[in-house]
């Protein structure tokens, strides 16, 4: 009645999803996202051990197409980052040479820069 | 089952800074249905990549596949 | 941490009903993420 569990619903949670000290990995934690340009001093504290700390970029190699969605489809910030992704991609392997700025050499006016 | 109203309010109050600001019956009730369909498309979109993983059990790994363009549709 | 441990039953209760919809298991470790994520959210 006040949002929180109620003496059975405690102990099905404490025994079918509690982590404890039986289980390999004891937490899970989301990484703490913060802002360099901002001169934010970076914390970058180690996960306790036993935490899971949850990476966004370990499989950045599988964000280069759209992932199956269930009843949310992707949003257009999510299709530009896989855009990105695939040009990411694109340019890997380039030497020297940027493909991206050939590309648009031609149409820079300097009187549209300085 | 989902989010009941009152452990919403109570998520939501968490975040205000003024602690009398009221949540009205609609607001809780869309919120929790908000947190209802960001966990179930969590959990559906963790279940495809175990498939497409021919894997018969959804490991973490899992969910970190699915979770950058998961948080970006949402 | 009582707020989060209800969220987690919530959450667990929700992945249950997904994995006897898809007839797919969630490790204990996948329900405990997806409620962090759905705590920050």
């Amino acid at each position: 009645k006040d949002g929180l569990l109620s003496e059975e619903e405690f102990n099905l949670w404490d025994r079918l999803y509690r982590l404890g000290d039986s289980d390999t990995v004891k937490g899970v934690a989301l990484p703490e996202s913060h802002f360099p340009s901002l001169q934010e001093d970076i914390v970058t504290k180690e996960p306790a051990t036993g935490i899971r700390q949850l990476s966004l970029s370990e499989w950045s190699v599988w964000q280069d197409h759209p992932l199956p969605t269930h009843q949310v489809d992707h949003s257009d910030r999510c299709q530009h980052f896989i855009s990105i992704i695939q040009m990411i991609e694109g340019m890997r392997h380039e030497e020297d040479e940027c493909s991206y700025e050939l590309k648009l050499k031609p149409f820079l006016h300097m009187e549209d820069v300085s | 089952s989902g989010f009941r109203k009152e452990l919403v309010s109570r998520l939501l109050h968490l975040h205000f800074r003024d602690c009398k600001t009221k949540v009205s019956g609609d607001a809780l009730q869309l919120m929790a249905e908000l947190l209802r369909i960001f966990v179930v498309e969590a959990a559906a979109r963790g279940v495809c990549q175990a498939q497409a993983e021919d894997l018969d059990i959804v490991d973490v790994d899992q969910l970190e596949k699915v979770l950058p363009q998961l948080l970006l549709d949402f | 941490q009582r707020l989060k441990a209800a969220v987690h039953y919530t959450v667990g209760c929700l992945c249950m009903e997904v994995a006897l919809e898809k007839q797919v298991q969630f490790s204990k470790q996948t329900i405990a993420a997806i409620s962090e994520v759905t705590f920050r959210q």
